[in-house]
């Protein structure tokens, strides 16, 4: 463990704590793509399958249950609890995400670095992690400008896996054979994707207003 | 070696 990865999993503890802060205390998910949380209760399924088969240690597998309950709690409240359903904008949160999973399974089935059923599905669930923000930014640039906490929330979920790319250069200097590209690609890409978000959000931050 | 990393990260 290296200052950069603790940094990125605390800055994706962050983000989820913001966003269940926001739902569970305002009981409103305004502005919220539920599809890009089920994207991701999908990712943290798929990725956390080895959760009771290999132990990395205590942190490991509590970050694990963490990020797997947090993001089924967070899809349960967006689509069963009544007054949170209600505040989600089902009109306009419309991006087609099935059709993100679909081309992400086969591109692991194709580019994998082992072929074995829990291998494949860990590399899948790093190509559908890498797009999984879409819906949620497309949903940003309908409904314009949105509250802070959403701001926040995607501010860093962004920036974990950016923290994360720092984690990969720093291993790969000081762990030999620590060589990845596959989840270092998916990764560039997953930070890329935020660009434009990370550019507004620092002018609005800068500006003092909030993010639109 | 390309030992199968141990997947040690979240």
């Amino acid at each position: 463990m290296n200052i950069f990865r603790l940094a990125g999993d605390m800055t994706h503890l962050a983000s989820v704590l913001v966003l269940l802060l926001k739902i569970h205390t305002i009981k409103s998910c305004a502005g919220v793509s539920l599809r890009t949380q089920e994207l991701y209760a999908i990712v943290f399924a798929t990725r956390y399958l080895d959760i009771f088969t290999s132990f990395v240690s205590v942190y490991n597998t509590f970050m694990k249950l963490v990020f797997l309950g947090s993001s089924f709690s967070i899809v349960w409240y967006m689509r069963y609890h009544k007054a949170v359903h209600r505040t989600y904008d089902r009109e306009q949160d419309t991006f087609r995400h099935w059709f993100l999973v679909l081309p992400c399974l086969v591109l692991a089935l194709l580019i994998h670095e082992k072929f074995t059923f829990l291998e494949v599905l860990w590399t899948f669930s790093l190509y559908l992690e890498a797009v999984a923000i879409l819906p949620q930014l497309v949903l940003l640039q309908r409904t314009r400008n949105i509250d802070n906490l959403t701001g926040q929330y995607i501010f860093l979920l962004g920036g974990y896996r950016g923290l994360y790319i720092l984690n990969w250069i720093y291993r790969y200097f000081t762990e030999p054979h620590f060589v990845h590209w596959i989840t270092w690609i998916a990764g560039l890409v997953q930070t890329l994707l935020y660009a434009d978000f990370f550019y507004y959000y620092f002018l609005r931050f800068i500006g003092g207003r909030g993010v639109e | 070696p390309n030992k199968s990393y141990q997947k040690d990260e979240l």
